[in-house]
């Protein structure tokens, strides 16, 4: 599977934000990021998993700069959705590895997954598309996650 | 922003798995994936939100014929991680809308979302990229995403 992925990349200027418990029904994810882009916010990942007992929680990042507007969106937003809360983190980097047909290729998330795991760096967030697998991690672990990845699909080798 | 959308693709061989309460620590995400890929499941979106209290949710996509497959993995993976349990879902299909340069376009993602809202369909995964905004929806809800989709941004237009 290391033949199919072509670049890594990685972005520092990020923050995250996520909304805890929002009831699950339609509107919901509208009305959050209405009003982020009502403030001219430019948000990268938005991420949401499964819910639970009829609510879910929201995550998306940021850049460092938008994260004070981000934050007075998100604590008027939160009430008038009836979320049970937020939160947010400054000290995060997104890494993501690049290339094409990775759905037809089973293991090419668990082999980035395997490198940073063998780096013992902890994934807060994941996103995925057809060419992307994307991660967010921990600031201090972006070198060394950059590099790992580099070797783990032999982009280190010329 | 509609101008710069420049599709929508859908997909109805869709099952989602969402396992709930993993350890939020290195390895369990490499633990889940690896030993999907073991056994040559092809996973489409891979997504995981901030986490709570030490504790996260993944949830995936596979198509339908690989879920009693992926089902035997999760569950004997899931009391292997130490998750809280897992669910799953057939009655899922997944929309997207393409198009290039999304990331410096606040609102773009909004209005897919405001436009599955004002049809009253539900959102209950969302993943992006740069190029690429993707939600599982019901599949009963599949056509009048797509219609709706193609009017907010007229793609219906000749
Ligand atoms: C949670 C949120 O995504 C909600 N399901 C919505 O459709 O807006
Ligand atoms: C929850 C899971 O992603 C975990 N944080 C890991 O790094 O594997």
């Amino acid at each position: 599977t290391t033949g199919i992925i072509t670049g890594v990349a990685h972005d520092r200027n990020v923050a995250k934000l996520a909304l805890f418990d929002v009831p699950d029904r339609p509107g919901i994810a509208r009305t959050v990021f209405k009003s982020l882009a009502s403030q001219d916010i430019n948000v990268d990942m938005i991420v949401q998993s499964a819910n639970r007992n009829e609510h879910n929680d929201i995550s998306f990042t940021i850049t460092r700069n938008d994260l004070p507007r981000a934050l007075k969106v998100v604590e008027r937003v939160y009430q008038e959705i009836g979320a049970g809360g937020f939160t947010h983190g400054e000290n995060v980097a997104k890494v993501s590895i690049v290339g094409a047909g990775m759905q037809s290729n089973p293991g090419v998330a668990a082999d980035m997954f395997e490198a940073l795991a063998d780096e013992d760096i902890n994934i807060e967030m994941i996103s995925t598309s057809e060419i992307k697998v994307s991660c967010v991690v921990q600031s201090q672990d972006i070198e060394r996650a950059v590099q790992i990845l580099h070797q783990k699909f032999k982009l280190d080798q010329v």
